[in-house]
């Protein structure tokens, strides 16, 4: 059986919240390192991976392993009746119809109990090569967002490239162009608003603003993301998160002139 | 113009 018990609810309501425009059903597999999440978009163009590892539980307990096959939006609507601070307990029998979600206030006896149905999920699990990126960007998560965001105002698309020089996110549109140029940049006061860039050779790749601002949804898990680039490869924007565990999006580029 | 490819054509079912 699966008891997974998570001090703050705010966890799971903020990743569902970030991936439930993109994937609708998909397989949560359990088994003793933790719970995992790999799920396709419908168009096939992007892949969400999330691993929130056993460490960031206390306890957890996963005996054999076990898919949830759960729809999002049934499950937003029963993490919506959890408070962000409530204790959040995930419980599940080896061969479950249900999944049973359970928050406790910490500071009131309040007690809410809820059961999910669960889903028969034929789900295609792709393998992710090990990738030695030739270009990682670590910048603030709201900062990748409002350039995605502003860039979306004119253009489909964004061209992202990465020289010794620094970062340039351009996008080309129908009321004209902007590009957004990052450099390095080291703040000792406000570690939060560090930029790195760690290259190994220039990329140069142009992908679909529509994806990533989705992806930018999951900006409150995370002050800082990666944004991992090599040439004729998806791109990976990770969020990390406590524990070791993370929150992936893979993006496949637009190619061609 | 560009178009846009698939995650299928990168990584493989497992």
């Amino acid at each position: 059986m699966l008891e997974a018990r998570l001090e703050q609810a705010e966890l799971l309501k903020k990743v569902v919240d970030a991936i439930k425009d993109l994937v609708q059903d998909c397989n949560f597999d359990c088994n003793d390192s933790g719970v995992a999440l790999q799920a396709m978009d419908n168009s096939h163009v992007a892949l969400v991976s999330m691993m929130l590892k056993s460490e960031a539980f206390s306890p957890f307990r996963c005996d054999r392993n076990i898919a949830l096959g759960i729809n999002l939006s049934s499950l937003t609507k029963v993490l919506r009746c959890a408070q962000n601070n409530d204790i959040l307990t995930v419980k599940a029998e080896d061969a479950p119809d249900v999944v049973n979600l359970m928050f406790e206030s910490s500071d009131s006896d309040r007690l809410s109990e809820y059961d999910i149905k669960l889903m028969d999920i034929d789900q295609e699990h792709l393998g992710i090569p090990e990738t030695e990126y030739a270009a990682t960007v670590t910048m603030p998560s709201p900062e990748f967002q409002r350039i995605c965001r502003d860039l979306s105002a004119l253009s489909e698309s964004v061209s992202i490239e990465c020289t010794k020089e620094g970062v340039k996110f351009a996008c080309n549109g129908d009321i004209g162009s902007g590009a957004v140029t990052l450099r390095s940049h080291s703040d000792v006061e406000n570690p939060d608003q560090n930029i790195k860039i760690d290259l190994t050779e220039p990329v140069a790749l142009t992908f679909s603003l529509k994806y990533l601002s989705n992806f930018c949804k999951a900006s409150g898990l995370a002050k800082s993301v990666n944004i991992c680039l090599s040439n004729e490869v998806p791109l990976l924007v990770e969020y990390g998160l406590a524990a070791n565990s993370y929150l992936r999006f893979y993006l496949a580029p637009k190619i061609g002139d | 113009a560009r178009h846009q490819t698939n995650i299928t054509s990168y990584f493989c079912p497992r």
